[in-house]
C-alpha cells in the first residue's frame, strides 16, 4: 500500500472573527 | 464534537518551509524519526485530544497540559507512508510565523490512520462552522 493519507485544513489561517 | 482522545508517543518537532505537502511532511517525519532514534531517549507518552476546536496535548504521566492548538493554526495532517505508525501535523507557531511539523508514534498503523482521519473530520466540521458563522 503506497497511499499516503493526508489532509489540508480548509480553515487554516482563517480568522476567528465573528 | 466533544473530542476524541488518543494515547501516543511524542517523537519530536522540526521546522518546515511550507504549510502542506506530501514530500515536505515525509522529509520532516524522516528527520524527526532519525533525531529521536539518535537521541536514544525514551519517548514521552502523551494524550492527544482532537476536536473541531483543535488539538490538545497532555503529558500522560503527569496530566500536565503541553499545548492547546487552535484548529486555525493547523495546516495539514498525515499518516506517514514510510513510517506507517507515525501521525504528524503541521502547525503555525504561536510566537512567530514559523511552521513546525510535529510527529507522534502510534502503537499500530491503523491507529495512525484513525488519528489522521479524526483530525481530517475535525477540519471538515470546523470548516462547516466557519461557513455557517460567515
Amino acid at each position: 500500500n503506497t497511499n499516503t493519507i493526508h489532509f489540508d485544513n480548509p480553515v487554516y489561517q482563517k480568522t476567528t472573527e465573528d | 464534537l466533544e473530542g476524541m482522545t488518543f494515547q501516543l508517543k511524542y517523537l519530536g518537532v522540526t521546522m518546515v518551509e511550507q504549510p502542506k505537502g506530501e514530500e515536505l511532511s515525509a522529509a520532516a517525519v524522516k528527520r524527526i524519526v532519525a533525531t529521536a532514534k539518535a537521541s536514544g531517549k525514551k519517548l514521552q507518552k502523551v494524550s492527544l485530544t482532537v476536536s473541531p476546536r483543535g488539538i490538545i496535548l497532555y503529558d500522560s504521566a503527569s496530566n500536565q497540559l503541553i499545548e492547546n492548538i487552535s484548529i486555525y493554526r493547523i495546516s495539514y495532517c498525515t499518516a506517514d507512508k514510510m513510517h506507517d505508525k507515525v501521525f504528524a501535523y503541521i502547525v503555525q507557531s504561536q510566537h512567530n510565523e514559523t511552521l513546525e511539523c510535529h510527529a507522534f508514534l502510534c502503537s499500530k498503523r491503523k491507529m495512525a490512520q484513525a488519528v489522521t482521519l479524526t483530525v481530517a473530520q475535525a477540519f471538515k466540521v470546523a470548516f462547516e462552522f466557519w461557513q455557517a458563522a460567515k
